[in-house]
């Protein structure tokens, strides 16, 4: 069974694409096939392993009205177990297009069907928003994926999430679960990370992936050689902690 | 003649609401009335103000069929020349009930007109999205201001954003212009802040700001105290870098 883990928060710059990449290329590394979706007009997944130039056709043809099989915009990976279904700037566009159209959430899954069997793991990376493309990331989902920032601003917008998450569970998606809320961007040098982390503690309890991903400037960088941290820094903080996400990740779904 | 600054990225997580919150009270600082519109639902300008339970009207009000007038969901703050106009999570409802109206992008404008003389400044916070509530906030203004973060992901997205502001220009909001760009959550001691830095002055020219805001924990911390940069750490950094780019916005607005 192909577990599809969407990873959302309209919260902006909480470290979803960074953790889409990387939990990803993780999870590939421990021989699992994955594919990477990228749901984003903004395309930051995609920019993280392709030049933008290069990227002809993307997820916009796969949802727009030329129905491009998805399978036709995969493309492969330096790492022979990681693909990627990128996103164009022209995404932006079907916020308007799909609007009123009745099948408009089911348009991810539905395209998905035919070749999700072909992968173990599929990450759903999304924008800043829950507006359609989120929608249909979560009514395709499996399980849903939330990274949270430690700090005041990023706290205050769960609510928000959350209602979305059941409403979509009560119609379109109700087997869609909450695999687990994620820290990103912890920094133990600064009271405001370790008091909002507890305060996510408490409100989440056992929801909270044990593993913390800790602000590392290699992280940041690793995107603009077009490498995902494992191969970029191996070493560093930033691959250790994310390798160890992709351990409690797919123990998580291997115990559903 | 009053300057209404809409501050916007749809890039998540660059400082937009940090930059609305501080450049706003720095200027009411220099005894300018300023009022500060949050048309984020996320409400992050606002909760930087207010209990979010203690907000019953907000823009969501203004905007919507009830038709309230903007007038009477400003509130003041601690400071006597800084005013809010709320959000609220509402506000996301907008997005799908304004869609095909013909004049949904006048609605902030429209609002705004009978009570902008009363104010020097209006400063509008928006969501990371270009829909319905940041094109109000671009057609309602007379300038743009653009907050960039000095990373790899938030230089790939300018382009689509000045396509948008293009677009307004183009129809609904000739007069629109972009006021400058300021580079955000500047850390002097990684490089890729430096690198991106010099990219970002490259393609900007003298459009960008002088001042450059650095990453400041105290800037992070301050909202959690309902107080802005100026009296939460007067004299840190982020205080001090905040009131210099009050003193370059209303410098260029002057010479407008
Ligand atoms: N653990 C980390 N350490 C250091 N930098 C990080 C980390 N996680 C993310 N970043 C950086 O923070 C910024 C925001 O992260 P990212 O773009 O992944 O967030 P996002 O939630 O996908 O943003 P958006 O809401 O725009 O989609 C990026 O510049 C990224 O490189
Ligand atoms: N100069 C700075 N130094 C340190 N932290 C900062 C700075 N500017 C912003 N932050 C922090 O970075 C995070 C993102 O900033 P902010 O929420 O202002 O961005 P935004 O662009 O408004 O986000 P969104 O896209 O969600 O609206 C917040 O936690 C904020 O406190
Ligand atoms: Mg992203
Ligand atoms: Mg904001």
């Amino acid at each position: 069974m192909t577990a599809i883990l969407t990873i959302a928060n309209q919260k902006g710059g909480v470290g979803k694409t960074t953790t889409a990449i990387n939990l990803s290329a993780a999870i590939a590394q421990r021989g699992k096939k994955t594919l990477l979706i990228d749901l984003d007009p903004q395309a930051n997944s995609t920019i993280a392993f392709f030049d933008a130039a290069d990227v002809k056709t993307s997820m916009y043809d796969v949802l727009s009205d030329h129905r491009a099989e998805l399978g036709s915009v995969i493309r492969p990976t330096k790492d022979e177990m990681l693909f990627v279904a990128p996103a164009k700037l022209a995404l932006a566009k079907l916020e308007q297009q799909l609007a009123g159209q009745f099948d408009s959430p089911f348009k991810v899954k539905d395209a998905l069907a035919p070749v999700q069997k072909d992968y173990e793991f599929v990450i759903v990376d999304t924008p800043p928003a829950l507006g359609i493309l989120t929608v249909n990331g979560l009514v395709a989902a499996t399980h849903l994926l939330v990274p949270i920032q430690a700090a005041y601003f990023a706290i205050e917008g769960t609510d928000d999430l959350l209602e979305t998450y059941e409403r979509i569970r009560a119609r379109p998606n109700p087997d869609l679960k909450v695999l687990g809320v994620v820290i990103t961007l912890f920094d133990k040098r600064t009271n405001i990370s370790r008091d909002t982390h507890e305060q996510i503690r408490s409100v989440f309890g056992s929801v909270l992936f044990k593993t913390r991903i800790s602000k590392n400037v290699r992280l940041e960088e690793s995107p603009a050689y077009k490498e995902t941290i494992l191969t970029f820094a191996p070493k560093s903080p930033g691959a250790i902690e994310y390798r160890k996400l992709a351990l409690e990740v797919i123990q998580r779904v291997e115990e559903d």
